[in-house]
C-alpha cells in the first residue's frame, strides 16, 4: 500500500 | 500555543517559501512568456470532443504531475521528514490536491476565467468532456477568489504548508506533533501578514478557503467514484499510479 508515496518520500531532496 | 522566538518564525518564513519556490511547478516569469496564450476555438472543440475517458485520463495525469511538486514541497517543510511516515502519507493523502488547488491561483488568469492547462490558457468549458460542469466550475470559482486575495509567494508558501500540516485529519497516529507544526506555521502566516502590512480580514479569509478546499477535494472523490463505476478498467489500466494511491 502507498508504495509510490513511500518511494518519493525516501528519495532524497534534489 | 508553543512559545516561538521571531528569530525561529523569521526563520520558518525563509525555509518554507525557498521550498515553495523550488517546488512551484512554474515561475510566474516563465508563465508570464507565454503571455497568456489561450486556446483557439478549434482547439477547445478538440478537447471537447475527446471522448470522455480519454480527457479524464489526461487530467488525472497532469493532476498528478502537480501532486509530484506538493510532494517535494512537503519534504522541505521543516518538521514534516520527522513525522512518523504514517504521518506523512495521512497528511498527503488528505492535502496533496488541496495545495494543488491553492497554488492553481499562480496560474490563474482572472480576467479571462482560464488556467494554465497542457501548454495554453483553458477556460472551463475546455473540460467539458469530463462531465463535472459543477466541480469544474466551483474550481475555477475557488482559483478566482483565492486571487482576489493578491497573496505574495511567501503568503502562498505558508498558506499551503498550513493546509498541508492540517491536525485534525483522521488516521494521525502523533497528531499532537502535528498540530505543534501548524501552530507554528500559523504563527509564521499572521507574522508575514502582518509585516506585509496585510488588513486583519485576510486570516480569516484563509480560514474560510480551507473549509472550500475541503469541499472540492471530497467532491473530486465523489466525480471519481462514479466514473470508476462506469470505467473500473480504463481507472486500473491507465491512470497513474500515483493517482490512483492516493484517491483510490
Amino acid at each position: 500500500k502507498h508504495k509510490i508515496l513511500h518511494q518519493l518520500l525516501q528519495n532524497s531532496t534534489s | 500555543p508553543p512559545t516561538v522566538s521571531m528569530a525561529e518564525l523569521d526563520h520558518l518564513v525563509q525555509i518554507i517559501s525557498k521550498s515553495h519556490l523550488e517546488t512551484c511547478q512554474y515561475l510566474r516569469e516563465e508563465l508570464q512568456q507565454m503571455s497568456w496564450q489561450n486556446f483557439l476555438q478549434d482547439e477547445v472543440e478538440r478537447y471537447q470532443s475527446k471522448p470522455r475517458e480519454v480527457m479524464w485520463q489526461l487530467c488525472a495525469v497532469k493532476i498528478t504531475e502537480a501532486i509530484q511538486y506538493v510532494v517535494e514541497f512537503a519534504k522541505r517543510i521543516d518538521g514534516f521528514m520527522d513525522l512518523c511516515q504514517n504521518d506523512q502519507i495521512v497528511l498527503l493523502k488528505a492535502g496533496s490536491l488541496e495545495v494543488v488547488f491553492v497554488r492553481m491561483c499562480r496560474v490563474f488568469d482572472s480576467q479571462n476565467n482560464t488556467v494554465y492547462f497542457d501548454g495554453k490558457f483553458a477556460g472551463p468549458d475546455v473540460f467539458k468532456a469530463l462531465g463535472c460542469d459543477d466541480l469544474i466550475t466551483s474550481v475555477f470559482d475557488f482559483a478566482k477568489s483565492m486571487c482576489s486575495l493578491h497573496l505574495t509567494e511567501d503568503e502562498l508558501a505558508l498558506f499551503s504548508a498550513f493546509v498541508l500540516l492540517s491536525a485534525d485529519r483522521s488516521w494521525l497516529q502523533e497528531k499532537l506533533q502535528v498540530e505543534k507544526l501548524q501552530q507554528k506555521i500559523q504563527l509564521a502566516l499572521q507574522h508575514v501578514l502582518q509585516k506585509n502590512q496585510r488588513e486583519d480580514g485576510v486570516l480569516n479569509k484563509l480560514r474560510c478557503k480551507v473549509s472550500a478546499l475541503r469541499s472540492l477535494c471530497s467532491r473530486h472523490t465523489e466525480k471519481l467514484s462514479a466514473f470508476r463505476a462506469i470505467y473500473p478498467d480504463i481507472v486500473r489500466t491507465h491512470f497513474p499510479p500515483l493517482y490512483k494511491e492516493l484517491f483510490g
